[in-house]
């Protein structure tokens, strides 16, 4: 593991750790999108059913169940604990419109057509989507609360992070998986908006709030 | 993928 690879897992594990303190503390998940967290769950259930099949490390294997425990618990506060702070009002984009085509190449685009390589696939491409309801629910509200900025950018930061660890490998193992560095390039292209705003507004101290 | 012995990915 090179140090691109680790610093990546790290900031998505912040990310995580970041919405469920959020969450917690304010009591509140206003501005938060509970769709785009139930595909983060899909992605980390789908991705991570080698848990039962595969053992790689202890590393390996603690961050998986951390990953899943965390995204199944926000999910849980979102709609079940402080439902009545969740914004569904405003979280309206239509997740089959993700869910399907991305389900569909997985099927068609995928390194080997057995069930556990295709959920992998599967989780690969929805998680390089997977934020579009969160962005659009910015976008809709016209702002977001500096803490969900973070979050947002610690996010994109992960695959970010993870490709420069794909130009590693590849550099120094001859190792590339084109599904993953296709589909990480298109997740972190998504971000690139919000980075830009994030280091012009965020980051000078202002709240991250859009144009009219 | 996960068939791959060396991927370890998150």
């Amino acid at each position: 593991m090179n140090l691109f690879r680790f610093l990546g897992d790290l900031s998505h594990l912040l990310a995580i750790i970041l919405l469920l303190l959020k969450i917690w503390k304010s009591r509140s998940c206003a501005g938060i999108s509970g769709k785009s967290q139930v595909l983060f769950a899909v992605v980390f259930t789908a991705r991570y059913l080698d848990l039962f099949t595969n053992y790689i490390s202890l590393y390996n294997t603690c961050m998986k169940v951390v990953y899943i425990a965390c995204s199944f618990t926000t999910v849980w506060l979102i709609y079940s604990k402080f439902k009545a702070t969740y914004d569904g009002n405003h979280d309206t984009f239509r997740v089959e419109f993700l869910v399907v085509p991305t389900a569909i190449l997985a099927f068609l685009v995928n390194h080997d057509f057995t069930p556990l390589e295709i959920l992998w696939t599967f989780s690969i491409y929805l998680e390089s989507v997977a934020i579009l309801p969160q962005l659009f629910m910015v976008s809709k509200t016209g702002e977001a609360e500096t803490i969900t900025s973070h979050y947002l950018f610690a996010l994109g930061v992960y695959r970010t992070l993870y490709l420069f660890n794909w130009i590693w490998r590849y550099h120094f193992e001859g190792f590339f998986d084109l599904i993953a560095i296709v589909a990480g390039l298109v997740q972190t292209v998504l971000y690139c908006d919000f980075f830009y705003l994030y280091i012009t507004k965020v980051l000078k101290g202002k709240k991250l709030s859009l144009p009219a | 993928a996960p068939t791959e012995d060396d991927h370890d990915e998150l």
